[in-house]
């Protein structure tokens, strides 16, 4: 495709052709978009953040991120839907201007692309990252059980060769720490928003602890809304809570790290579907997951902005 | 490339307390290589698993004398693979 209208959104794409479409939506838009890089893969591939600004400094800001489980393709691709999303509805829907016009977006397309290059050429059915581990011959680590949140604790395995090994540290996987790093330098993300596949949830923390975090009220009844926009579209039914409430108990995972460094607004998604295809979701069906996953991100997104704290 | 003939996805869905322990002492067996697309949660609550080729009868044997109900999911993941790859493949030479 030369530019982001010729590029197919119904299709899943190699990493280079989604690296390209982020480099042409920045240069179509050079007003709103920009790329940040915020660390290196442990393959050494850049680490990418498109940020969807109109100005102002340090503002108030939304984080989303999708592929940090390399096998859940949806949510690659509902990614890159999302940025040209972005900047389509922005000056033509009232609500996402409002938004941008007072706060900055970021938006991590393939959190794990070493894992994601892994599952297009060599496993589709990996999941972790792929650093070696020493002394075993198993690699990767699960990116969502390596935050410095519970870790070590239930809910992840000590074992190298499980698919939730949490790694020897806390934040020992340069794709994890990116985030860590930029998360604590930048200081204002008001929402932050991770997305997973397959089990149609909403999810907030904390999973590594069945102790309620102290807006728990709010933040399942703002998942309520989300998820009651979501099935406006299709009527896709999502169910939603806490992580160990509704699935499992998971230490060491994304947002009950987020949460705990103040972010009131973290949630986890798991998108569709609920077994048919599991992570083989037909790519006929990437256009309407987008879709639909949409209208929550505004629910979350619209909420933080008008409720500033 | 890492191929999956014959591995299918089972759907299980554990009836009780007791089955729902043994799938759970399952998750961790990491000899039989498989591979929980959707963990062992609740009771009622459907776990869906990967289970390689050679370790599929052995699997479906155990979970037959535990009187633990499976229905395949997904029958042979490389066929559904093959036509993944397939539609990209094609997708990719009508761009060219």
């Amino acid at each position: 495709p030369k530019n982001t209208d010729s590029f197919n959104y119904s299709r899943y794409h190699k990493l280079s052709e989604i690296y390209s479409f982020q480099d042409m939506l920045v240069a179509e838009n050079p007003n709103l978009v920009s790329k940040i890089v915020i660390g290196q893969s442990y393959e050494a591939r850049p680490l990418s953040v498109l940020k969807f600004s109109t100005g102002g400094t340090n503002r108030r800001a939304i984080w989303i991120d999708t592929g940090i489980h390399a096998r859940e393709w949806i949510t690659q691709a509902s990614g890159i839907w999302f940025a040209k999303k972005i900047v389509k509805d922005y000056g033509s829907d009232p609500a996402l201007t409002d938004i941008l016009n007072n706060m900055d977006i970021f938006l991590e397309t393939v959190t794990n692309p070493d894992g994601y290059d892994y599952t297009q050429n060599s496993n589709r059915m990996w999941r972790k990252t792929r650093k070696p581990n020493p002394g075993s011959s198993c690699v990767g680590v699960d990116p969502n059980r390596n935050w410095d949140s519970g870790f070590g604790e239930p809910g992840a395995s000590s074992n190298p060769c499980s698919e939730t090994y949490r790694g020897p540290s806390a934040h020992s996987e340069s794709e994890v720490k990116a985030i860590v790093d930029f998360v604590v330098a930048h200081k204002n993300i008001k929402a932050f928003v991770t997305i997973h596949s397959y089990s149609q949830m909403l999810l907030y923390p904390f999973g590594y602890t069945s102790a309620p975090s102290k807006d728990e009220a709010e933040l399942h009844s703002l998942a309520q809304k989300a998820i009651t926009d979501l099935a406006s579209l299709y009527g896709t039914r999502y169910t939603y809570g806490s992580i160990i409430d509704t699935i499992y108990q998971a230490s060491g995972n994304t947002v009950d790290w987020t949460y705990e460094q103040g972010i009131k607004y973290s949630y986890t998604f798991e998108l569709r579907d609920t077994g048919f295809h599991g992570f083989l979701l037909p790519a006929k069906q990437i256009v309407p997951t987008a879709e639909e996953t949409w209208l929550a991100l505004m629910a979350i997104m619209s909420h933080t902005f008008k409720n500033p704290y | 490339k890492e191929l999956f003939k014959g591995h299918q996805v089972l759907q299980i869905i554990p009836k009780n307390d007791a089955q729902l322990a043994f799938l759970k002492d399952l998750e961790d067996v990491l000899e039989f290589e498989l591979d929980f697309w959707k963990g062992v949660t609740a009771v009622s609550c459907p776990v869906h698993v990967r289970a390689p080729f050679q370790f599929l009868q052995l699997l479906k044997r155990i979970l037959k004398r535990k009187d633990i109900s499976y229905v395949p999911m997904i029958d042979d993941l490389q066929a559904v693979l093959d036509e993944e790859q397939k539609e990209i493949e094609l997708f990719a030479r009508s761009l060219k």
